[in-house]
């Protein structure tokens, strides 16, 4: 925070947008501002309100070079945008540079309205600067996918101290999917640490096994992968759904989703540019987009290029920067290129040898927030893959708030 | 190769610039001692080095300046708008 840590005394907050850039629709700078209050009302009990006249509590404008405060901007490049932290007058105001070049896309020929919205809009909500590389309150513009773009754990922290978390909980979620575009954007929290509520885990002998508790503190899976900004955590024929437009984890079966599927997947994983999911069991596997299930499917590992005798694979898990798929059989596992479909050579490897930390075999694994999560038993281990690093282990189930 | 003196100055002038932006660096226009200003400089460009978790140096090297150019927010790292 800032100095003192000015803060707004109230949870109801007026924003008014006085101009536009003629870089982009006007509905797209709406747009992307309205994105951008959302990141933040989602996890604090704030609500934005927009003025279309008068004085509001926080100013949008854009501008370039001097501006009426005392600090001017500097032609294209460099400074891209600042905020004043809460109070009256110029206090909240955001001001973004009309020499910048400003984009709704995450293009490297311009800047992304939303991602330096967000940022500043923290300011506004009294959020000084963060050094925690890959939080939205970093010094430094980095373009990044917005689709799905959820807060780096050290925002939330940040703007909770404040603020403290939501109120109450929305309605629970619809059971559509939501569109390949998501149109809103909100945060799912990141996973907490170990859960340190215990639930009493022994199912009662007569009863047939049910749906283990979200919090049983040895909850395993047998596969998770995203889709289309959500998290779907797969064990036998049941799915927790984590959604970032709603706090509350959903109860589904994979039947209620894909009717004619086999329960007990090995694995799955979504090549999100092609809104695409993969389910794997022994030796065959399925497409699906959304509900429906492509034809012709299933068909055998061998077809990604697996040897013969490669049998069922553990568990699989694309990354949205090297466009590559990693597979994990055993303690090794193999590289698969979804640009040219084809198995990259040299391998498969140890996957201890690239994947610091990882020296089990993997139940499933997952990409968020930038980085990995393997899962093992019980435990999941968060990993830095650019910086080789294994950052912390927590409970398997520590993404359903425990 | 070394970097050409004039090159050289410029990198200053935009660094000193940029610390000032965001690190609190005061430039005193009448301090006469020269390498006292350079001293305090270089303290202003070890806290910069931290934040970014660079290696901290107090040296103007290729890394600093490199994040001293990247597109960023218009507010100071570490001081609040007066």
């Amino acid at each position: 925070t800032f100095p003192h840590s000015p803060k707004w005394k109230k949870e109801d907050v007026t924003y008014r947008i006085l101009n536009y850039t003629p870089d982009m629709l006007q509905a797209d700078v709406e747009e992307a501002i309205a994105r951008a209050f959302q990141l933040w009302s989602s996890v604090t009990p704030l609500r934005f309100t927009r003025l279309y006249g008068g004085q509001a509590d926080i100013m949008i404008s854009f501008a370039a070079g001097f501006h009426g405060d005392f600090y001017s901007f500097d032609g294209p490049g460099g400074t891209l945008a600042h905020a004043y932290p809460p109070s009256s007058g110029i206090g909240g105001d955001a001001h973004f540079d009309e020499d910048e070049n400003w984009t709704k896309f995450t293009t490297h020929s311009g800047f992304n309205l939303f991602l330096v919205a967000a940022h500043e809009l923290g300011h506004s909500l009294g959020l000084g600067h963060s050094n925690v590389f890959g939080a939205l309150m970093y010094p430094v513009y980095m373009a990044r996918d917005t689709r799905d773009y959820q807060l780096h754990q050290d925002d939330i922290d940040g703007i909770q101290a404040l603020y403290g978390p939501p109120r109450e909980s929305p309605v629970l979620p619809t059971k559509a999917f939501p569109p390949q575009e998501p149109t809103e954007l909100t945060t799912a929290e990141a996973p907490t640490e170990t859960s340190s509520r215990e639930e009493t885990t022994e199912n009662t002998p007569s009863k047939p096994p049910s749906r283990p508790e979200d919090c049983d503190p040895h909850l395993t899976f047998d596969a998770i992968t995203t889709l289309r900004g959500e998290i779907l955590f797969f064990k036998g024929s049941y799915v927790w759904r984590k959604s970032p437009y709603f706090s509350e984890i959903e109860h589904d079966t994979i039947s209620s989703f894909w009717p004619s599927l086999v329960a007990g997947f090995d694995a799955a994983y979504e090549v999100d540019k092609t809104d695409r999911v993969l389910f794997f069991k022994d030796n065959q596997y399925w497409a699906v987009s959304g509900y429906s299930i492509e034809s012709g499917f299933p068909k055998p590992i061998q077809n990604l290029g697996f040897p013969t005798n490669i049998r069922k694979i553990d568990a699989a898990v694309h990354d949205h920067n090297t466009k590559k798929t990693y597979f994990f059989v055993g303690n090794k596992y193999w590289s698969y290129n979804e640009n040219t479909k084809s198995m990259e050579r040299g391998y498969p490897r140890k996957i201890a040898a690239d994947f610091h930390g990882i020296g089990h075999t993997v139940d499933a694994a997952l990409q968020k927030n930038g980085y990995f999560y393997f899962f093992h038993g019980s435990n999941q281990y968060e990993v830095d893959i650019k910086r080789k690093k294994l950052i912390r282990t927590m409970k398997s189930n520590s993404w359903f708030n425990c | 190769f070394p970097v050409v003196p004039e090159k050289e100055k410029e990198d200053i002038q935009f660094a000193q610039k940029y610390l000032e932006n965001f690190y609190d660096f005061k430039e005193e226009k009448h301090s006469l001692f020269r390498a006292q200003k350079l001293d305090r400089m270089a303290d202003k460009i070890r806290e910069m080095q931290s934040f970014f978790g660079l290696e901290v140096t107090g040296q103007l090297n290729r890394k600093t300046l490199d994040m001293m150019k990247q597109p960023r927010c218009g507010i100071p790292d570490i001081r609040s708008y007066s």
